[in-house]
């Protein structure tokens, strides 16, 4: 009864999954893989950029400069990320009869940890996909802005080159992120220990179900656990790299949600 | 709680409050 309670945990998280994430890992890979039909439009340069920005956004503004606007795009859709984070949180069983103020302190520490997990599924070695635009970023475009832009994306694909080694699928994915978002040990908690109560029913949960759908890989869980502590340094820097563009750019405006959780986070 | 109130608007009311 035990393992049957767990399972269904598991496929009441998963479907929380589905619901809330327009771009799952298997329509990523489809798209990148060319198996989906259609192509996305390459942005590797200046020029194909421009042309992106002038289909997708209207005319593209000769004023701006091509670092502020993906940065913008980047904001934009982080932005979007963080809400489906948060409506896939409120899925999760138990998340919601926590104290509001802890829901609020998991989602300000977790949901970049989350985000860079569900890029690395649109990540492959060569780029970028962004699907909302129907494109795909080259890595070697985002590697020629000019300082701090160009620092940002380039650690997510060192770590998506190593998280994707798990091959982990989207029902993996969606236990592994519930089991960020329900962290004990986030600053400020008022219920660390009911916290840590759901986070462990989650991994028990995520350890049944890798060992069902990945037989041949034992030590999957092990494996997966030490990420989480390398995203938690990638969120880190994260907030390093947002603070020097902060500090560079008189032009540059941060969206007031990302504002809210950056300020003291670390 | 004043310091997160955007994070606040979403848990409770969703993406669709006008302040995101």
């Amino acid at each position: 009864p035990h393992e049957a309670n767990l399972a269904s945990l598991s496929r009441l998280v998963y479907s929380a999954y589905l619901n809330n994430f327009t771009l799952t890992k298997e329509k990523a890979r489809a798209i990148l893989t060319g198996r989906a039909g259609q192509s996305p439009v390459v942005i590797h340069d200046m020029e194909s950029l421009k042309n992106a920005e002038s289909l997708f956004l209207g005319k593209w503004n000769i004023e701006r400069e091509a670092e502020l606007v993906m940065f913008n795009r980047y904001q934009h859709r982080s932005v979007e990320a963080i809400c489906e984070v948060t409506e896939f949180a409120k899925s999760i069983p138990g998340f919601g009869s926590l104290d509001l103020n802890d829901q609020v302190t998991l989602l300000k520490y977790g949901v970049h940890e989350a985000m860079f997990t569900l890029w690395s599924a649109y990540m492959n070695k060569d780029g970028i996909l962004v699907a909302t635009n129907n494109s795909f970023v080259t890595r070697e475009f985002l590697k020629t802005l000019r300082k701090p832009y160009s620092s940002v994306i380039e650690p997510k694909f060192e770590f998506a080159a190593r998280f994707n080694t798990l091959e982990l699928d989207d029902s993996d994915l969606a236990l592994f992120v519930a089991a960020i978002i329900l962290c004990g040990d986030r600053p400020g908690l008022l219920d660390a220990h009911q916290i840590e109560e759901l986070q462990d029913s989650i991994l028990q949960a995520f350890h049944l179900h890798l060992r069902n759908n990945h037989p041949d890989a034992p030590r999957l869980l092990a494996h997966a656990l030490q990420k989480m502590a390398d995203l938690r340094q990638l969120v880190t820097e994260h907030a390093d790299v947002v603070v020097a563009i902060k500090q560079s750019d008189a032009a540059f405006a941060l969206h007031p949600l990302l504002q809210e959780i950056y300020e003291d986070m670390y | 709680t004043e310091r997160h109130k955007i994070l606040h608007k979403l848990l409770q009311d969703g993406s669709s409050s006008p302040d995101i």
